[in-house]
């Protein structure tokens, strides 16, 4: 994973996350700012009074905070319009990972995100080997082709280049057969089946917080899991991790060593629990937007890339 | 910082260039993907080459060194590698050793292995995709037909790898194949390399069938269970499988566990075909002659 | 640390997805191998 461009270009803690949008906001900001001064005096001459203190009032850069709730509201919709198009699941999950990427390299203010999600989807199923031709994709979604075309280099680049996405849904898989295999004969397989469903939606909706940015997918899985059954998940990583762990503390006992040295893990349980737990929390927290606070910086976003609109 | 200096290769969707890397003054070669070549936007082969070489860096697979959008084309900054194992094969002046043999075998399993311990399969391997750098390293390259290991479910297109080093699987239309596939690939080179011609030339889809079917036997359901479940399976002319006599006889210059080794990669059912681990601990590599120092082989 | 934490216990594992796939005629002709599918999964799982 650590040779992941996953890794690589797109972890970060929740201080460089922040940094990272106050830059991209900052710049926009400043761009658009000059541009709506441009637009004034270039237009001082038909510009009445109070067109200008129009401007200056609404045209207002939205925030760094702003952002992240638009972007929020935007991935949202992204994924209803994956779903809509029957997308596998993996396709849903790349398509908003892409979306959210690319409003981490670039500003609501310089790029409209209606503008980009077509684009975004029909990249992520190119790039998933779910190829869908631009004439039946325009035709699905009702947008010209050019439209969703035009910007696959700019979302290429500013993706960096990075396609290959690990998702929490193939570690899914695999600790749906190591819990079998740990807790063997402790746990219900129809009831692993229900929590094997609840967790993809509930790392669906994870795929749409931050939580990419600060966790390994595998961990996120736990998280998913941990949120769907607490004590299931406890047992598995108690049995799986702390063993071993405790052993290592105790040692005397010479079977332990064999423990170790069988299964040589180096996870120290405490710290997964810790990790896997303050994950849990930050997929749990609502990211929900008001509407009319959605149209209010949409709103804003409008009139500073057209003035003219106000 | 990536000049173009000479055109070297131009493809359906790519020019090639040689050039050189301003800051180091490194030879790289540039591969500039023509937007306009798709109707659907970015081609998938450069998306494939982009997705995966971004995740792959070892050294017996072709570097990417950088990635860049200059006036609307994308440009692949690649490694520079000047020859490959067709050049070779082809150019009989050139002399080579069952040492030098096992040694671009080592390194092109090492090169594959790293890919599919990544669930990432290559579908195009063959002697010109095998690339020869200035100190001998074989490096796999061409990532245009490369996908990850499908989802179980996943329906797989068997129109992939070229037709000389396309696994039977493939021919009879395989939609469930696994990494098995670039094993077989694997293994007519190393056939090739012996004979230094093309072991299984077919002339078409239906003649590859058939070409190498005779060279290998026509597999049944004993030894390649559900085979006859292919709807291309009927029809078939029965071959039966060269003798191991047969085989040393067609492969003069291989010792028994040379002849092991490919009968391994070569094996019909690719549920039993041998994978890449199995290959690099098998007993060939273990035997003299040792693999030559790449950097020694001329 | 290139090993693996994990051992493919395939006895012990209830799959009917994957039991169903290993059945079928045109998953065995292709080369498809349950081990290869639960590899894959428990990697990424401990990756």
């Amino acid at each position: 994973f650590r040779h992941s461009s996953q890794y690589r270009f797109w972890s970060f803690t929740p201080e460089q996350l922040t940094q990272k949008r106050i830059q991209v906001n900052a710049q926009a900001t400043s761009s658009v700012g000059e541009s709506l001064r441009n637009f004034i005096s270039e237009n001082q001459a038909n510009l009445a009074e109070e067109d200008i203190k129009s401007i200056e009032e609404k045209a207002v850069p939205v925030t760094m905070e702003e952002e992240i709730k638009l972007v929020s509201i935007y991935a949202k919709k992204l994924q209803g319009i994956a779903q809509h198009l029957n997308l596998p699941t993996e396709v849903v999950g790349t398509s908003i990972t892409f979306f959210r990427r690319f409003y981490l390299e670039n500003s609501v203010l310089q790029m409209h995100p209606k503008l980009i999600v077509l684009t975004t989807i029909f990249l992520a199923c190119k790039s998933e080997n779910y190829f869908i031709g631009i004439d039946s994709f325009s035709q699905k979604t009702k947008r010209p082709k050019d439209s969703i075309l035009k910007y696959e280099f700019q979302l290429l680049e500013s993706l960096r280049f990075s396609l290959l996405v690990h998702h929490p849904f193939k570690p899914l898989h695999g600790f749906f057969l190591d819990i079998q295999a740990v807790l063997h004969g402790k746990v219900d397989l129809k009831y692993m089946g229900q929590i094997y469903d609840k967790c993809k939606k509930t790392i669906t909706e994870a795929l749409l917080t931050d939580v990419v940015y600060f966790y390994t997918p595998p961990q996120i899985t736990l998280a998913a899991l941990l949120l769907e059954d607490e004590a299931l998940t406890t047992r598995y990583l108690e049995l799986k991790f702390h063993g071993n762990f405790q052993a290592a503390s105790d040692s005397t006992n010479q079977e332990s060593n064999e423990v170790i040295s069988k299964s040589n893990l180096t996870i120290n349980f405490d710290v997964l629990m810790n990790l896997i737990t303050s994950c849990k929390q930050q997929i749990e927290k609502p990211t929900t937007v008001s509407v009319e606070e959605a149209i209010a910086i949409d709103a804003k976003v409008q009139f500073c890339s057209d003035p003219n609109k106000l | 910082e990536y000049t173009k200096e000479k055109k070297v290769g131009e493809g359906t969707y790519a020019v090639v260039y040689l050039g050189t890397k301003q800051s180091t003054g490194r030879s790289i070669a540039v591969k500039e993907i023509k937007s306009s070549a798709f109707k659907d936007g970015l081609d998938m082969s450069a998306i494939r080459e982009v997705k995966y070489l971004q995740e792959i860096q070892h050294e017996n697979v072709i570097e990417l060194v950088d990635i860049f959008l200059a006036s609307e084309n994308l440009n692949l900054v690649l490694e520079f590698l000047p020859s490959d194992l067709e050049v070779i094969i082809k150019d009989k002046s050139i002399l080579f050793t069952p040492a030098d043999i096992k040694s671009w075998m080592l390194m092109t399993l090492r090169g594959v292995h790293h890919c599919h311990r990544n669930f990432i399969l290559h579908r195009d391997l063959k002697p010109n995709n095998l690339l020869i750098a200035p100190d001998g390293q074989i490096k796999v390259a061409d990532f245009g037909l490369a996908r990850t290991v499908p989802s179980p479910h996943e329906i797989l297109t068997s129109n992939v790898v070229t037709r000389w080093y396309r696994a039977p699987e493939l021919l009879f239309g395989a939609k469930h194949y696994t990494s098995a596939i670039d094993v077989w690939s694997v293994g007519v080179i190393f056939a090739e390399l012996m004979l230094r011609i093309p072991y299984l030339p077919g002339k078409s889809d239906i003649d590859q069938v058939e070409v190498t079917f005779r060279a290998l036997g026509t597999p049944t359901d004993r030894d390649w269970p559900d085979v006859s479940s292919f709807p291309a399976y009927n029809k078939l002319q029965m071959y039966t499988p060269p003798s191991r006599e047969e085989l040393r006889r067609r492969f003069i210059a291989a010792s028994e566990n040379a002849l092991d080794y490919l009968c391994g990669m070569l094996t019909m059912n690719p549920q039993k075909r041998w994978n890449t681990v199995q290959c690099l601990e098998s007993e060939y590599f273990k035997e003299a002659p040792s693999p030559t120092e790449p950097s020694k082989i001329k | 640390d290139a090993s693996k934490r994990f051992t493919i216990n395939d006895a012990l594992y209830e799959d009917p997805f994957i039991k169903d796939l290993q059945e079928r005629k045109e998953f065995i002709a292709s080369g498809f191998r349950v081990d290869y599918v639960y590899n894959r999964v428990l990697t990424e799982a401990f990756m």
